[in-house]
């Protein structure tokens, strides 16, 4: 429980918002 | 027996005991959601942000996120009435939220939006110190550290630029606002304590 931006999916939430943005980019 | 989670962003602050920890927490998921995908299209909007490594970036915005919110919904605390309004439109005393749980981060988070509230920023400025604030979060993790430092002074230089041009007789605002930075940490502590509390202790 030391990270809780990991334990509390911030993290995931956050990876999946700049992904998506590099999908954008490539279409 | 009711779950509590009195946070602004919370649809549902108070939850029937019969809902599981686990349902409570996927709904409020739910509440918070949007707002955190709403700071990482701001991160992606500050010029300089995006020529960061992903994992840099991803890193600023895991220890940032909560400290851009704070700053964006201040405007949702009144420091005059005492009183937060949630983003479900329902306004809340102090004192009642003072009985859901919420102590010292509640009188924290009041005193920091008074403070910030009495610089009396425009929009534009605001979105500046947003993003100087979320560039200047917790550096741990960070790999590239000087690309972020470049590019937390290139903030604070336009930040400083734009404040004093406005105000070229006020020469205290722009040190006060920079000051707010040490309390948006303090803040940004005081609230991972409290929401590991709940996924504790729930």
């Amino acid at each position: 429980f030391s990270d809780p931006a990991s334990n509390l999916g911030l993290e995931d939430i956050i990876r999946k918002a700049l992904m998506g943005n590099l999908e954008d980019r490539q279409e | 027996g009711a779950k509590v989670l009195a946070c602004p962003l919370n649809s549902c602050p108070v939850a029937p005991a019969s809902r599981s920890s686990q349902e409570v927490w996927e709904s409020f998921s739910q509440c918070f959601t949007p707002a955190v995908k709403e700071v990482v299209e701001f991160a992606k909007s500050i010029p300089g942000f995006q020529t960061l490594s992903q994992h840099d970036q991803v890193m600023l915005l895991k220890s940032g996120t909560f400290q851009v919110l704070m700053v964006r919904f201040c405007s949702l605390f009144d420091p005059k009435e005492r009183t937060v309004t949630f983003l479900n439109g329902q306004t809340y005393s102090l004192g009642s939220l003072r009985a859901l749980g919420m102590g010292s981060l509640l009188d924290s988070m009041f005193d920091f939006s008074e403070k910030l509230g009495s610089l009396g920023l425009e929009p534009d400025e605001m979105a500046l110190f947003m993003a100087v604030v979320l560039v200047s979060a917790d550096r741990s993790g960070i790999v590239e550290v000087g690309a972020v430092e470049q590019l937390q002074e290139n903030l604070i230089k336009a930040l400083r630029s734009l404040i004093t041009s406005r105000r070229p007789d006020d020469s205290t605002l722009f040190p006060k606002l920079l000051l707010r930075l040490p309390d948006l940490r303090t803040l940004n502590n005081q609230h991972s304590d409290k929401l590991l509390a709940f996924r504790i202790d729930p």
